[in-house]
């Protein structure tokens, strides 16, 4: 059972894959992500703390024997459980291509239709338009895909989405989805989905 | 060859500029 | 030990993670990328296929059992063997570290450099150059790491790179990597990185 340190920024759903593994596994998790012991853009730039995660990036884990890793997926399957890695070569496989179907068809559209809404990035009407499009058409793929399932690593790449921009007409259309918030508490959904407000 | 294939490779061009915004959005928030 | 079917189109990168997995393990890998089996873009939008593989992506790899999983990195795994899924905890998350970040640090950045000199995608000057700097900020925090270690996933997100546009004197500053192309057969370096014409 892993014991360690997850440094992140607050609220950073990278941290919140982790955080549910371990609920499931018992791995005693301690988060740093306030001062004193952690800033955001400088401890990530402290030799001490690039000697152990060169990358610099957030979330990073140090086990109490002084194991470090960083990349959220990799710090979410450390401080998993077997069962919830996979206890079979298939059915580790199926998380690993779900994980990754999250990183690479999620993350892209759901960053692109809120971070201008959250004042992240800049506006784009048209990528927007795509945005919105892109995840319909994942959720779609998903919502079928969901039946009798959960994939909490899926959940945290729809944060956002969820909180800001995915209203009840939005989400009618894939019902499988309610049972996961369940695992994060009370999501404030989104009740008007957000528009840009230049 | 491969050419003819990749463009339809979806890859996140913008993920440096989606990363870069949203560190400093984050170091905004933690002062 | 897995054996099955790959469907992919020639050439494709993704596709060599689990082919060079494939051969360490020993696993049965039979690779269909051309007619009359495959057909990019058509194969992959047949009712069966789709069935399969509902995002309807490539590789895909379908086990002589039935077992269906698409995603190179679920591919890879699944193909490979204990030692290089990582026989601990530790070493499996390091494996998971490795092939996240290859992902998410070098996939953007390299398409973005060879991309639009392939014709693939439109240049734009600051954005290569951008991409430029973000190659070489990896490759030397990469190359301080590979010291000792062989990281497979990693060479075949760097191919377009080294075969394109990393000339020797772009990678005499990495020595570590030289080792890979063990694995890949001859590939031919670049000798003078290429430019975008328009």
């Amino acid at each position: 059972m892993a014991t360690g340190t997850l440094y992140t920024y607050p609220e950073n759903w990278r941290a919140f894959k982790a955080l549910i593994a371990a609920q499931y596994s018992g791995a005693q998790v301690h988060v740093l992500s306030a001062p004193p012991h952690f800033h955001f853009g400088q401890t990530n730039r402290t030799p001490e703390f690039l000697c152990k995660f060169p990358a610099g990036k957030f979330p990073a884990f140090e086990g109490d024997g002084g194991f470090c890793v960083f990349e959220s997926n990799a710090i979410t399957y450390y401080v998993n459980n077997e069962e919830l890695r996979g206890s079979t070569p298939e059915a580790a496989a199926l998380v690993a291509q779900w994980v990754s179907f999250a990183d690479s068809g999620r993350v892209p559209p759901a960053s692109a239709w809120v971070f201008p809404i959250m004042g992240i990035t800049h506006h784009n009407k048209q990528a927007t338009q795509n945005a919105k499009e892109e995840v319909r058409r994942i959720l779609g793929l998903l919502d079928a895909h969901l039946k009798m399932r959960t994939f909490l690593v899926v959940v945290c790449t729809l944060l956002w989405l969820y909180k800001q921009v995915i209203e009840p007409s939005f989400h009618q259309a894939f019902p499988n989805f309610s049972q996961f918030w369940a695992v994060l508490g009370e999501v404030k959904l989104c009740e008007k989905m957000a528009q840009f407000d230049a | 060859m491969a050419t003819n294939f990749l463009v339809h490779e979806k890859i996140w061009f913008d993920k440096f500029k989606y990363g870069d915004a949203e560190r400093r959005f984050y170091e905004q928030m933690n002062g």
